[in-house]
């Protein structure tokens, strides 16, 4: 399973 | 988004923008390191691959396009307009010993095995030693302009506030990120050095000069 990380930083 | 976090990234503006000042009001970019800059311009590139494909905020899709504008800029200065300033016998440092472990590392541990995935994670780890040629450029010299220092010290404290955000973010929401975290640490530990010439002596007044 693929886990997306969501990159809400900069 | 929490008071640590908003002050990082304007430290982060504040350190691009005081570079880019200094580069054109002094007309020259002696002291500077043209190597870390072009690896700041390959981390804003491969970080913000996802800046048409994952909106998050206004707020972050602005800064992302003013940092990377910023850091082509800024390279732009170093190799072309006042090319003839630039310090290139003193910034030597072998940039492909940073940017090949970066790249297999990122391949190696990442949290998604895809292209954006691993360029993002490649662009975290490198943006941890991005500022190792400038750190070897000051230390060859043994000396650094104090404008350059500010720019050294704004830089710095970015992932020094982050640090703190990242605290903030795992007691408050439980959000934490190995990989930013670890290469945050790290990218904070090589400023210490520095900071600690900085405190001691550019805000006494002084410029900011090694032991020989």
């Amino acid at each position: 399973h693929a886990l997306h990380i969501p990159h809400d930083e900069l | 988004m929490n008071v640590f976090r908003f002050l990082g990234d304007l430290s982060h503006l504040v350190a691009i923008v005081i570079l880019l000042l200094k580069i054109w009001k002094t007309r020259s970019c002696s002291g500077i390191s043209g190597r870390s800059q072009i690896l700041f311009a390959i981390v804003f590139t491969t970080r913000y691959l996802d800046l048409f494909s994952n909106f998050i905020s206004v707020y972050n899709t602005s800064m992302k396009i003013v940092y990377i504008t910023c850091s082509y800029a800024t390279v732009y200065l170093i190799y072309g307009k006042f090319k003839a300033t630039y310090d290139f016998n003193h910034d030597t440092f072998r940039i492909e010993f940073l940017l090949v472990p970066s790249a297999i590392l990122a391949f190696l541990v990442n949290h998604d095995f895809s292209p954006l995935e691993i360029l993002w994670t490649f662009s975290i780890y490198l943006e941890s030693v991005a500022i190792l040629p400038q750190l070897f450029l000051v230390s060859k010299t043994g000396e650094a302009e104090t404008i350059t220092s500010h720019y050294l010290f704004a830089l710095g404290s970015y992932r020094l506030l982050y640090l703190l955000n990242w605290l903030w973010r795992y007691f408050s929401q439980g959000f934490y990120d190995l990989i930013a975290l670890l290469s945050g640490i790290l990218q904070t530990v090589l400023y210490c050095d520095f900071f600690y010439l900085y405190i001691s002596k550019v805000l006494k007044g002084k410029k900011l000069s090694l032991p020989a």
